[in-house]
Formats: C-alpha cells, sequence, structure tokens
C-alpha cells in the first residue's frame, strides 16, 4: 500500500550562464532555505 | 574527445510531480517538511518567477472552487502572497479531494528557482492559508494505510530518489531504523544530544534542538558554533562560503550528531563538495541564533546519508543509514 513518489534531484547546471548566475547570487543570500521565518498569526 | 566531470554545486533541491484539478494540471513541487502549506502558481500571477513556471488554470478545472481568503507566507527563501481554494490535487495515486491550498499571486526572492511550488509535510499549526494540510487530509479520507511517510534522497544520481506515502520501504535504508520522539507534537522537531568531531564535543555541549528538513539544502546553525567547525576544520572564508582543498576532504574528520544516544556521522565528502571552479566548499550556513534554544537545520545534506521517516501516528522520526 506503499505510494511512492520519484523525485529528482535538479540539475540546475543545465541552465544557462544567466540563469546559474543569478541562482548563485540567491544562494549566497538563502541557500534554498524554505524554513518558515515567521509563525502562523504572527503578523 | 577528453571529458571531465563538472562538479554540480547548485544540484540542491528535490523536486516532484504532482496534479492539480480536473483533468489533471501537472506541477513540479518541493515535498517541504518545514511547513504546512501547499502552494503554486496562478495563471492571474504577474511576477516574473510565474513567467517561467507552470500555472493553475482554474477555469479549466471542473472541481476548483474558489474561497474569499487571502494568504501570505514567508519562507528563508522569499516571500509570497495569494488566494486560498479548493480542488483536487493527486499525488500519485493518492487523491486528496476538495483540498485547500494556495494560489499564490505574488512573489519575491523566488525567482529563477527550479520548482513550480511546495508542498508542505509538516504539522497543521504551521499552516498559513488556514485549512487542512494534504498529508492530514490524506490520513482523514484514509487514503493512506500507515499515518507516515519517507524520505530517500539519492547521494549521487540526478534521480532515484523518493518521498513513500503510507509506509516505508527497507530497501532504501540498512541497519536498524532508530526512532526519536519529537519534542512536541506539531514540529518535525527533536532533541539533539550534541555535535563532535573526533571525540570531542563541538557544539549543542548541553543538549539542543534539531529540525528535520527535507526543503533545506545546507545544514544550519548559530555562527558561533559554525566557526568553531569551519575553524576545526581548517575551511576559510570567501564571499559568503567557507571552503578547503579538494585534495585534504579525504583527511578531514567526520561530524557526529549524536541523536537519542545514537551517532549519525556524516563523513567530510558529504559536508564538502566540489564546486565548478574545482574547489571544495563547506555545505553549512548561519541562522540567527535564538536566544534561548541552539537550534540546527538538519536538511538535505544529512538526509542523503540518512534515510528518514516521519511518524504523524507516534509523533516520532525515524533515522536509518541510507543504501
Amino acid at each position: 500500500c506503499i505510494v511512492k513518489i520519484p523525485l529528482t534531484r535538479v540539475n540546475i547546471m543545465r541552465k544557462t550562464r544567466s540563469e546559474k548566475n543569478m541562482l548563485n547570487d540567491f544562494l549566497k543570500k538563502h541557500a534554498y532555505r524554505l524554513y518558515l521565518t515567521s509563525s502562523p498569526g504572527s503578523n | 574527445i577528453s571529458t571531465h566531470p563538472l562538479g554540480n554545486i547548485e544540484d540542491m533541491v528535490y523536486v516532484g510531480n504532482i496534479t492539480i484539478g480536473t483533468p489533471p494540471q501537472k506541477f513540479q513541487v518541493v515535498f517541504d517538511t518545514g511547513s504546512s502549506d501547499l502552494w503554486v502558481p496562478s495563471i492571474s500571477c504577474t511576477s516574473q518567477f510565474c513567467s517561467s513556471h507552470a500555472l493553475f488554470r482554474h477555469l479549466e478545472s471542473s472541481t476548483y472552487w474558489p474561497t474569499q481568503k487571502t494568504f501570505s507566507i514567508e519562507y528563508g527563501s522569499g516571500r509570497m502572497k495569494g488566494v486560498v481554494a479548493h480542488d483536487t490535487v493527486r499525488i500519485g495515486d493518492l487523491v486528496s479531494n476538495d483540498q485547500q491550498f494556495g494560489l499564490s499571486l505574488e512573489h519575491s526572492g523566488f525567482k529563477g528557482m527550479p520548482f513550480d511550488g511546495i508542498l508542505g509535510l509538516n504539522y497543521p499549526n504551521f499552516s498559513f492559508t488556514g485549512g487542512t494540510p494534504i498529508f492530514d487530509n490524506l490520513m482523514n479520507q484514509g487514503a493512506i494505510s500507515e499515518p507516515v511517510f519517507a524520505f530517500y534522497l539519492s547521494k549521487s544520481k540526478l534521480e532515484g530518489s523518493v518521498v513513500m506515502f503510507g509506509g516505508v520501504d527497507k530497501s532504501y535504508y540498512q541497519g536498524a531504523l532508530n526512532w526519536v520522539p519529537l519534542i512536541q507534537a506539531g514540529d518535525w522537531r527533536v532533541h539533539m544530544d550534541r555535535i563532535s568531531m573526533e571525540g570531542q564535543v563541538i557544539a549543542c555541549s548541553g543538549g539542543c534542538e534539531a529540525i528535520v528538513d527535507t526543503g533545506t539544502s545546507l545544514i544550519h546553525g548559530p555562527r558561533r558554533l559554525l566557526n568553531k567547525i569551519l575553524s576545526f576544520i581548517g575551511a576559510t572564508p570567501r564571499g559568503s562560503k567557507h571552503y578547503v582543498s579538494c585534495s585534504a576532504v579525504n583527511t578531514l574528520p567526520s561530524i557526529d550528531f549524536t541523536i537519542n544516544g545514537i551517532n549519525y556521522t556524516l563523513p567530510a565528502q558529504a559536508y564538502a563538495i566540489k564546486d565548478s571552479t574545482g574547489d571544495c566548499y563547506i555545505f553549512f550556513k548561519q541562522i540567527r541564533a535564538s536566544r534561548t534554544t541552539e537550534t540546527w537545520i538538519l536538511s538535505d545534506v544529512f538526509l542523503r546519508q540518512y534515510f528518514s521517516v516521519f511518524d504523524r501516528g507516534n509523533d516520532r522520526i525515524g533515522l536509518a543509514q541510507a543504501v
């Protein structure tokens, strides 16, 4: 009864140089951190 | 022809496909244990993010119905705003009818990201859309046999990673599956005993908290303690990153994360990765230190080594050596 969903480890190296540079800038700031910075109702 | 392997430094996000609506519209999402909401971009979205991603066309879905509710979510990597809606969501063979989800209209910070949306797998109390998260709906609707899901994040291959729902496939791990109770039901956060290198406690000396988060790529920890580890490794700062010589990686010490009395070892090959310039940088990042609690985020870097099971039925996390 287990449902398996394949995950892809995204290969951003295939993207264009400008996109990659943009991503590098982004990673410097955030490094793909999705964890929430606030909690519901905190605003 | 001479071929050379390329370091794949930004190869850090794991995405999977889901569908929303009738007939189904496909989206590539991050399965994120750090948040609780599902959102995808709306056809009405005008942000730059939306120009390069799959957009939900609500008028084309016969099972869609809107609400008057709006929501906003601020993640560590960006923020978005949108409206709350309901529709049928499918994850593989699993169907969540009348699933509440977010349709994003504005984004900041997500530009260029290789996913359309995020599917949160945390407890309901972290929901910003205010509805029942998809895993809770699947449990309530009796769609899954056991209230668990598990992640196998492949170390080297672009493919081979899976998230599984409703049970655990033992072929993805070896040895024992060690269970760790949550500090509190409501967040995938456990108590960690200590962090040590070569037998020396280097952080978390009095115990600390660890968030087990599939939506984060690097190990996050408090600045002072991270600096201690980086100094122990002999990493040198360059820009916002810390580097070591790639030729030295094989000689660098492992890091032991002790959780519930069991050591989970992270070898240097897991935390020091070769980048496109041929240098090796350390997969750690600072987190803003809490005044009260020392918190670490055990992210994909850790979860590539350890198969992880998220057990909602018993409010615990299982960890085992990944194959």
